[in-house]
C-alpha cells in the first residue's frame, strides 16, 4: 500500500537542491558566493547606504575539498530576534514586498547554509549589528531539516565601542575552486562593473586579492515599496487584500489596496464594470470576486504601474561599464520606460559594445543581468537571446555581418523577475517582456547602423 | 525598517508559479492536463495495473476561457483520509521514495488545483474507491493558501455495487485552448505511442472525440520501492537514516538501512575505512558522519545500484512506437545496463527513425521521455540536446549529412530524475547521464550507418 507523507519545506529543497542551483560542488560553490553577496547588495543599496562588500574564499584545513565562504558587508544588519529564522528557517524573508531586490525566494542564504550542513557539518556563524543597535550580535546555527526550523548552536552579544553596522556571513561548503573560479571571477566583475559606486574586495583560495574601488560617490534612489497593481489581480490576491483591508466597502478597499487607483478613477471603474460601491467586501461570494478579478483585469483607465518600486543602472552606468571591460570602438545605452506584465511593472535596459577591443564572434555575445544580477548559465533558453539570435533577429540591416565584434548586454528589472527556476538563472519568455527587449535592441542597434554606415563612408573616402 | 515574513509552501508556489509551469493560461491548461494523466499512469501501471484513463477537457459554460479538466483511471484508488490532503497540501506525497515514478515533488496536482482556484475560483472535486474499498468517496475541496492546508467543503460516500477502483478528478482553470491544443495532443499521442499497454480515450472542448486502443496486454514488471546506495549518501541523510534505524550499531545499520551493503561487504568496507563496527550510530559525533559519509562515497565495492526499483520502456517498444509514428524506413532503439548518479539508478534508452515517413531537417528532431513522461518544452537546454546537437555530435561520420530525415527518441528514467525545474521539461546536465547517453546514441548511430552503408552500395549496383 501507499505510505503517505509530508515534507517540510526544508526537506524539499533539501532533497531537490539542483533546482536551486546546488547539483554539484562546482555550481554549489558558485551558487553559495552568489547568495551571499546578492544578499550584502540588497542590505546596502536597497537602503541608501554606499556598499562596502568583502568576500573571502579559504580552503578549510581539514578537507582540501572544503571551502569557508566569508562574505562581509557595511549594510542595515539584521535584528538578532529575526536572526535565526532569516538565515535557519526556508521561505523566511524581508523581501516578500513589492520592490525591486535581487532576493525574492526567502531560500538563498538557507540553500547555501543546508549544502555546507550536508557536505561538511559545519554550521553558519552571524554576526551582525543594526545601524540603530548599541550591540554587535553573534550566532553559530544549523537548520532542522525535518522542522524547517533553526538549531541555536551558540549565540552571545556585546556593546559596539565603533559605528560599525552590517552582517558578516560564514558558511563552510564542499567546493571545486579549479572548476568554479571562471564563473567566480565573471560573476564578481560583472557585479562590479554594474555597480561603480560599490567598494568590492575579493581573496581567493590562493591568497589573490582583487579590488575593485568606488568609481562614482552617488548611489542611486534606492526603490520603494508599492502597493499591487490591478492588473496583476486574482481571487485568491482579493482575498488576502480583503482580509488585511481596514476598508470595509468595495469603493475604499479598492483605494486603499490598490496602486493606480484614485478617488476618480474607482467611480469611473465601478461604473464601468458594474459594480455597487457600497459592497460590504468581506461578504463578497467567490462569483462576485471572480468577477471583481475579472473586470479589474480588463479595465484599461488605471494609471500605468509606478517606476519607484525600480532601480535600473541608467544609460551611463551601462556605457562606462562597458567602456570600461570592452574599450570599444563604438557604444550606446537605451533605458526603456516602465512597462507592466501581470500589474509588476519592469523595464528593460539594452547595451550594444561594437569593436575595439570586443573579440569577433560568429553571434553576439550576451551579457544578461536581472534586477541587477549577473546571469551567468543558461544563456540560450533566456528570453533575452530568443530576441537576439541572429536566427530571429536580422543584424544584417544594422549592417552587423557574423563573424563580427559585437556584445549585446541586455539588463530585466522589476517587483518579480519571472525567472524559469528558484536557480535564477534565465528569465521565462513573458510576452511583455520579450516585446520590450526586441524594442530596446532596435533602438540601440539603431545607433550602431549609424556609426557603421558613417564609418563605412570615411574608409571608402579614404581609399580614393 | 524591514518587515520579516514566513510563507507557507502553498503561498511560495502560489506566488511563483511560473516555476512549475503555470506562467500563462496556455501553459496553465497544458500542465493541467499532465499533472492529471500523470498521476493517473501511476495510479495504474506503478501498481500491476492494464491503464484505462479517460481526459476530458470541455469549455465552462459560465466563461468561454475557462475548461473543466477532468481525468479518469481504473487504478488503486486513495484512501479517504488521505484524499484532502493529498489534493489541498503541497509537498504531500505517497512517490517521497525510492522507485521510478512519474510524480515526485507532492506538488503537481495542487498546483492545478491552485490555478483553478485563483482563475475561477472552482473547487476541485474527486470520486475514488481504492480496489480493497466497498465503497465510493466524494469530495469537493479548497486549499487554504495561508494555512497549507485543505477545506473540505463537500464530502459523503456511497456503497459501491461493482467492481470499479480508481479514480476521478475535474479541475476548472482558466486556459486557451487555441493555443494550447497543439502541445495537448502531442502529448497525449506521445503518451500513447510509449504505452502501447494502456487504453487512452480523449474528449476534447469541441466534442472531437481520439480513442488509443491497448496494442499489447502484458504490462512491464511494475517498479519496486527500495533503500539508498551508500554512493548517495551525505550528513543530513545519515542523521534521518540513523533516527529511523533498528539498529544501533554502525555494522547493523549499515546492512539495514542501505542497498549494496550485505554481510561480507560491510565487513570489507569497514576495515578499509578504519571505522569501529561496533560504534553506537546514536552516538556518533557531526565529524564522524562527515567521515562516514565521505568514506561510504568512495568505496568501489558495494553492489552497483539496484535496476529493479526501474522500469524502461524495452527496445521492442520504442522500435514499435517509432514505426506507429513515422513509418521510417530504418529504425533501431538500444536499452542501456543500469547505472547511477549520486547513488540513484538510472537507465538510459535511445531510438532512432530514419527516413521513410521522416521528414527531413537541418538538424535531428529529439523527441524525449523522462520516466516515461513526454518533454516538449525548453529542448535545448535538455542534457539529450546537448549530446546530439551536431555542433557536438559528428554525425557525418555515421553517414547522415543535414538536412536530413532523423528522429532521435531518449528515454532517462531513474528513481530520481534530475529536472531543471519542478515544472518537469528538462534535464540537468548531470555528468552520468550525459556520458550514458553519448554511448547509447553512439550504439543506436552505428547501426543506422550499417543499414545507410548497405542502402548507398545497393544504389551504386543498380545504377550500373
Ligand atoms: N547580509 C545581510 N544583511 C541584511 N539582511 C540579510 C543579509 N543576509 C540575509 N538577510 C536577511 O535574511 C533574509 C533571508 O535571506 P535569503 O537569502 O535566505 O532570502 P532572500 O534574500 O529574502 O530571497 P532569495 O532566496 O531570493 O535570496 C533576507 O530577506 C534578509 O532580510
Ligand atoms: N489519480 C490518482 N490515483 C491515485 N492516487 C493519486 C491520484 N492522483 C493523485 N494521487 C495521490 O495524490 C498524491 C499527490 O499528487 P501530486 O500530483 O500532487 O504529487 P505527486 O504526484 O506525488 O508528485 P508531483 O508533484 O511530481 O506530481 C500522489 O502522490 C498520490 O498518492
Ligand atoms: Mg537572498
Ligand atoms: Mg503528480
Amino acid at each position: 500500500p501507499e505510505t503517505f507523507k509530508s515534507l517540510s519545506a526544508a526537506e524539499f529543497f533539501y532533497r531537490n537542491r539542483e533546482i536551486a542551483g546546488f547539483a554539484n560542488p562546482t555550481r554549489a560553490l558558485y551558487q553559495t558566493v552568489r547568495e551571499l553577496v546578492e544578499n550584502a547588495l540588497d542590505a546596502t543599496d536597497t537602503h541608501g547606504i554606499l556598499p562596502i562588500i568583502k568576500l573571502y574564499i579559504e580552503r578549510s584545513r581539514d578537507n582540501p575539498n572544503h571551502y569557508i565562504v566569508t562574505v562581509e558587508d557595511n549594510g542595515v544588519g539584521i535584528p538578532p530576534q529575526y536572526v535565526p529564522r532569516a538565515f535557519g528557517q526556508v521561505l523566511f524573508s524581508s523581501k516578500y514586498v513589492l520592490r525591486q531586490t535581487r532576493g525574492m525566494y526567502g531560500l538563498g542564504a538557507k540553500m547555501a547554509i543546508l549544502y555546507g550542513q550536508i557536505t561538511t557539518g559545519k554550521p553558519v556563524e552571524v554576526i551582525t549589528s543594526p545601524i540603530v543597535s548599541g550591540r554587535i550580535y553573534y550566532f553559530k546555527l544549523n537548520i532542522d531539516i525535518k522542522q524547517n526550523k533553526p538549531l541555536i548552536l551558540e549565540q552571545k552579544s556585546w556593546r559596539k565601542n565603533s559605528r560599525w553596522h552590517g552582517t558578516i556571513v560564514s558558511i563552510t561548503v564542499e567546493g571545486d575552486w579549479s572548476r568554479a573560479r571562471q564563473y567566480i571571477y565573471d560573476y564578481i566583475e560583472k557585479t562590479a562593473v554594474a555597480a561603480p559606486y560599490a567598494e568590492l574586495v575579493f581573496r581567493d583560495p590562493d591568497g589573490k586579492v582583487t579590488r575593485y574601488l568606488r568609481a562614482i560617490e552617488k548611489l542611486p534612489p534606492p526603490p520603494k515599496s508599492v502597493k499591487p497593481h490591478p492588473h496583476g489581480v486574482d481571487i485568491e490576491m482579493l482575498k488576502f487584500l480583503i482580509a488585511s483591508a481596514k476598508s470595509t466597502t468595495l469603493r475604499e478597499f479598492l483605494i486603499e489596496s490598490f496602486q493606480g487607483i484614485g478617488e476618480v478613477t474607482v467611480d469611473r471603474f465601478l461604473e464601468w464594470a458594474g459594480l455597487d460601491p457600497k459592497a460590504d467586501v468581506r461578504k463578497m461570494t467567490v462569483r462576485s470576486l471572480e468577477k471583481l478579478a475579472r473586470k479589474l483585469k480588463e479595465y484599461t483607465g488605471f494609471k500605468p504601474p509606478r517606476a519607484d518600486s525600480l532601480s535600473p543602472f541608467s544609460e551611463d552606468i551601462i556605457k562606462a561599464g562597458l567602456e570600461r571591460v570592452f574599450r570599444p570602438e563604438f557604444v550606446a545605452a537605451v533605458t526603456r520606460r516602465p512597462s507592466a506584465y501581470s500589474g509588476h511593472p519592469f523595464i528593460i535596459e539594452v547595451g550594444i559594445a561594437y569593436g575595439g577591443g570586443v573579440k569577433s564572434d560568429r553571434e553576439p555575445q550576451l551579457i544578461r543581468y536581472a534586477n541587477k544580477i549577473p546571469l551567468l548559465f543558461d544563456t540560450k533558453s533566456d528570453v533575452a537571446w530568443k530576441v537576439i539570435d541572429p536566427e530571429k533577429f536580422d543584424w544584417k540591416q544594422y549592417l552587423v555581418n557574423f563573424p563580427a565584434p559585437l556584445v549585446v548586454l541586455v539588463h530585466v528589472c522589476s517587483t518579480k523577475v519571472p525567472f524559469k527556476g528558484v536557480g535564477k538563472e534565465s528569465i521565462a519568455d513573458v510576452p511583455e517582456i520579450e516585446k520590450e527587449i526586441r524594442n530596446a535592441v532596435r533602438e540601440a542597434a539603431r545607433r550602431l547602423r549609424r556609426f557603421l554606415s558613417k564609418k563605412r563612408q570615411e574608409e571608402e573616402m579614404r581609399r580614393r
